[in-house]
C-alpha cells in the first residue's frame, strides 16, 4: 500500500496573473511529482496540490523566493488516511446477508 | 438497507451488497442491471428505479468515476436509499417516477475505487495499461468524444488528466456510452464529483455557449438555491469552461452533443478543507443537500419534456 506519510496539501491563492502563471507551470515540472487537487483556474481561486515529502522543502522554498503566499491545508495526509481507515474498521457492523 | 450505516465509507463489496439488498427488498421498484466490465472484470452496476413500461423516457445520475472521490460514492449510495424510501411519500420525486425512470451508476470506476480501498488512496483514473508506458489508467472524464485530445486534457499517460488512446478506450465510459444509445431516451444526466462545490453545465471544451445556456443557467440556479438552504453551503454555478479551466473530452459535453439537454455535473461539498478525505460525519449532509439540487433538475425535466 502507497503511503503518504510527510505528504502535505498546501492551499496556494494566485493573487495576480505572475502569480497564476507560475503555479500554472508548476503542473509541468513532473520531478516534483506534485498531484493537484485543485488546478489553476484564475487569480483569487485556491489551488490545493498535494506535496511528497521530498518536494516540500523545494516547492516551499520556490514558492516563497516568488513571493507567492500559500497555506498549509493538510499537516499530515497519512493522518488522515489513518483516520479514515480506523474510522472504517470501526464501523464496519453492517453484514451483508449471504 | 435499514441496518446499513450510511455514515461511514464502505467498500466495494459492501456496496455491491448493499445493491445486491436493496433489490432484493425493493423488487417492485429496483433492479440491477450489468453495463459492463471494467478493465480488471468487475462488473459495472447500474440501479434502475422503475414504476413499469418500456422505454420511458429517464434521468441518468452517476457517482465515483473519479475514484478517489469517495463521497461520490458513498453519496450514490445514500440516494439509492433515499428513493426507495420517498418514491411514494415524497410528492416531487413520486412524480418524476410517475413519469420517468431513474438510472443510478454508484461507482461509475471500479477498478480505481477498489485500487484506492487497497493499495492507493489518491487513485483517481481507471487501471488500464498501456503500451510504452509504466504508468497506468485514464481520466474517464477526458475518454469521451467530445473534444477528444484537445486541450484541457492530457497526452501523457503518467498524467491525472490523460485522455486515454481515443475516445471511449476505457470500459467503464464505452459502457455507458453504449447504454445511453441503446436506451435512447435519456433527458437528463447528472454525473457527480467532488469536491469544489460547484453545479456545471456544458462546454468544457469550447468557449462557445451551448443554445440551451440560458435555461442551464437558470435551472442550476434554482438546485444551488435549493442545496444552500439546508445547510448554507456556497457553490458557484456556470459553464465548465467559464466557471473552472478548459476540459476536453469530458462527459456531460458528450452527452449534451448526443442531445441530452439536461446534462449537469456537479462538484460536491468540501467545507472542511479535507479534499478527497472528508471526514465521514460529512457523508449524509453532503448527500442531503445534493438530494434537495437532483430533486429539482429532475423535477424540473419531467415538467419541461423536449
Amino acid at each position: 500500500t502507497e503511503t503518504f506519510v510527510g505528504h502535505q496539501v498546501l492551499r496556494i491563492v494566485p493573487t495576480n496573473d505572475e502569480d497564476l502563471q507560475k503555479v500554472q507551470e508548476l503542473q509541468d515540472l513532473e520531478e516534483l511529482q506534485l498531484d493537484f487537487w485543485l488546478a489553476p483556474r484564475g487569480v483569487g481561486h485556491p489551488v490545493d496540490v498535494r506535496v511528497p515529502f521530498p518536494s516540500l522543502q523545494p516547492l516551499k522554498a520556490h514558492l516563497e523566493s516568488n513571493g507567492i503566499s500559500y497555506s498549509i491545508m493538510i499537516e499530515d495526509v497519512q493522518a488522515l488516511v489513518d483516520d479514515e481507515q480506523m474510522e472504517m474498521l470501526r464501523e464496519r457492523r453492517w453484514l451483508p446477508l449471504s | 438497507t435499514n441496518t446499513f450505516n450510511y455514515a461511514t465509507y464502505h467498500s466495494l463489496d459492501e456496496i455491491y451488497a448493499f445493491m445486491d439488498l436493496l433489490v432484493a427488498e425493493n423488487s417492485h421498484l429496483v433492479s440491477k442491471i450489468e453495463i459492463g466490465r471494467s478493465t480488471e472484470n468487475r462488473p459495472i452496476y447500474v440501479l434502475k428505479f422503475s414504476k413499469g413500461g418500456t422505454n420511458r423516457p429517464a434521468i441518468w445520475i452517476d457517482t465515483g468515476i473519479h475514484s478517489r472521490e469517495w463521497v461520490t460514492q458513498a453519496s450514490g449510495v445514500w440516494f439509492a436509499k433515499k428513493i426507495v424510501q420517498d418514491h411514494e411519500n415524497d410528492e416531487g420525486l413520486a412524480s418524476v417516477l410517475d413519469k420517468m425512470d431513474i438510472f443510478l451508476e454508484i461507482v461509475t470506476n471500479p477498478d480505481g475505487f477498489a485500487f484506492t480501498q487497497t493499495k492507493n488512496r489518491m487513485w483517481r483514473k481507471t487501471r488500464s495499461k498501456h503500451s510504452n508506458s509504466i504508468c497506468v489508467g485514464v481520466d474517464p472524464n477526458r475518454n469521451w468524444d467530445a473534444g477528444f485530445g484537445g486541450s484541457g486534457a492530457s497526452g501523457n499517460p503518467c498524467s491525472e488528466t490523460y485522455h486515454g488512446p481515443y475516445a471511449n478506450s476505457e470500459p467503464e465510459v464505452k459502457a455507458i456510452v453504449d447504454f445511453v444509445k441503446s436506451h435512447g431516451n435519456i433527458k437528463a444526466f447528472i454525473s457527480i464529483h467532488s469536491y469544489s462545490q460547484l453545479l456545471l453545465y456544458p462546454y468544457g471544451y469550447t468557449t462557445t455557449p451551448v443554445p440551451d445556456q440560458k435555461e442551464l443557467h437558470e435551472i442550476s440556479k434554482k438546485a444551488v438555491a435549493a442545496l444552500s438552504s439546508l445547510y448554507g453551503t456556497k457553490y458557484k454555478y456556470g459553464s465548465i469552461i467559464t466557471t473552472i479551466y478548459k476540459a476536453s473530452g469530458g462527459t456531460i459535453d458528450w452527452t449534451y452533443e448526443q442531445g441530452i439537454k439536461y446534462s449537469f455535473t456537479f462538484e460536491l461539498r468540501d467545507t472542511g478543507r479535507y479534499g478527497f478525505l472528508l471526514p465521514a460525519k460529512e457523508i449524509v449532509p453532503t448527500a442531503q443537500e445534493t438530494w434537495l439540487a437532483l430533486m429539482v433538475i429532475m423535477q424540473y425535466t419531467v415538467e419541461h419534456p423536449y
